[in-house]
């Protein structure tokens, strides 16, 4: 059982914190790494890297081999163009390897998968709009792999600015024709639809990572502690920490995985074998 | 009674925000402007702008004529490299100014005084380090004007994430040689120096802008108001707003005047005229 996830945005909007978050255990790159010192900020690297860790994780009782890849270096520079390249690469040769593998006479009975099933995007909380890098980025991933924004350290924004934000968001990518996760009428019968109406309707998910607990009443809370209060990560009040959660791991894991395979993986093969 | 301050950073780090607290008027540019709307984001122009807009407000009972000079576009783009120039310019142009004015047979009694007395660098709050445009920038604007960094929406970083960032910033401003006012032995008697010894030790200010008061125990406080806390300017426990004001205002105004007077002024009189 696989699940492949990458992470993208530009250094310091929390991603190793979320993805640490969002499995409960130390997956992110940075976190397993023994090269940067914990003291030492991570160090930008001069070009764009894509990086991958894996890990073997127990979720709701079952083992998943996961795969975290990350893209130090991404919008981090003076000069940003094409940083994006290397990313779509990325994606495009798990493609590659895969259908090599498929097209295999004596092919494996389980093909090994290490094709991204979702890319979240993660948009810096200004409280103005996307900038030219998001979109330049969202509007070319979105034609290979399934992409989901989220609204990156976001106790940046009280509530009224979140919903300001998340409106010129999507007024934003739909200008642009950016398709995100999860995609209208893509894999979907009527009582999915309904589901994926609302979702569609609260995302961009606007989230908060922390990997510290904290004593609430004698329960043990992630969250952030500062001297003006206490952001609850899991508090749907405070932010959409567990709405992501339960729809990357729970409930649209397997769709994430089928759109994938049915939809992306099917593009490039035709396109590959049409070549 | 002049006094002109310039903000410098990326669109959506609270610089509008800021400068309306600092002097608790609505001085910014987008503030007085007619052009957005309020509900717009502003949009980022194509290139970099140096736009200035000027107020006489009263501070502790004397009329200042207040310039507020700000750069929509600055670091906002895929590529940024030399987006700095127009701001260079824009700085020495004012040196131009007040030279041309100085060396005037006729010249008038009071000169008018358009040159930047500071220019506050919003630095953005990851919690790593500076990106690789502050340094750049800060290198070239530190041999022209005051420069302060102050860390921006510092309300993002819990007070222990902010000690971190802060020794990491000077270390890298140290490491490159960029030097922040108040320079240290720059027009400072004994008495100064230790006063702005300890200004040093906590500088960058970790800064957080508001112009929403809200009712505290009866009184108005300006601040944040979020669902896990309500994050106040003017408290010392929430952020060195305070700080950064009276330093601004009350305290090392004339300072400011003064530096910029007899040192970059000169400096650039200086090499003017030896041309
Ligand atoms: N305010 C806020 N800070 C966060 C959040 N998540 C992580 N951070 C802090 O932001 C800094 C950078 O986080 P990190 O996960 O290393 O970011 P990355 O560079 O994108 O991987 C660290 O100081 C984190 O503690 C969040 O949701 N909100
Ligand atoms: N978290 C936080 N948000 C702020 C702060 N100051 C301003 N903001 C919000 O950030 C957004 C952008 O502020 P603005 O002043 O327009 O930024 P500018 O583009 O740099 O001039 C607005 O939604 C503000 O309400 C701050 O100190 N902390």
């Amino acid at each position: 059982f696989e699940f492949n996830i990458m992470v993208v945005g530009p250094s310091g909007l929390g991603k190793s914190t979320l993805v640490n978050t969002l499995f409960k255990a130390k997956v992110s790159r940075r976190a397993c790494s023994t090269e940067d010192s914990q003291a030492d900020a991570p160090p930008i690297p001069q070009s764009v890297q894509v990086k991958s860790v894996s890990h073997v994780i127990e979720e709701s009782g079952v083992r998943l081999k996961l795969t975290v890849t990350d893209t130090p270096g991404f919008g981090d520079h003076i000069n940003n163009e094409n940083c994006w390249i290397p990313i779509i690469e990325y994606i495009n040769e798990q493609y590659e390897k895969y259908l090599s593998e498929e097209i295999n006479i004596n092919r494996k009975k389980h093909i090994p998968d290490t094709r991204v099933h979702v890319c979240l995007y993660f948009v810096a909380p200004t409280g103005h709009n996307l900038k030219p890098l998001d979109i330049e980025v969202m509007k070319r991933l979105d034609k290979v792999c399934n992409v989901m924004p989220v609204i990156s350290k976001a106790d940046t924004l009280t509530i009224d600015e979140r919903l300001t934000f998340k409106s010129r968001i999507k007024e934003e990518l739909k200008k642009h024709g950016v398709q995100t996760y999860p995609m209208k009428g893509v894999n979907e019968d009527e009582e999915d639809a309904k589901i994926n109406d609302i979702l569609r309707d609260q995302m961009p998910f606007a989230v908060v990572g922390s990997d510290k607990s904290h004593d609430v009443d004698g329960k043990k809370v992630l969250g952030r502690l500062t001297n003006w209060g206490l952001i609850e990560v899991e508090n749907p009040n405070h932010c959409e920490f567990s709405n992501l959660r339960d729809m990357l791991i729970r409930t649209h894991m397997q769709d994430l995985k089928e759109v994938t395979d049915n939809i992306h993986y099917e593009n490039f093969r035709r396109e590959r074998l049409a070549a």
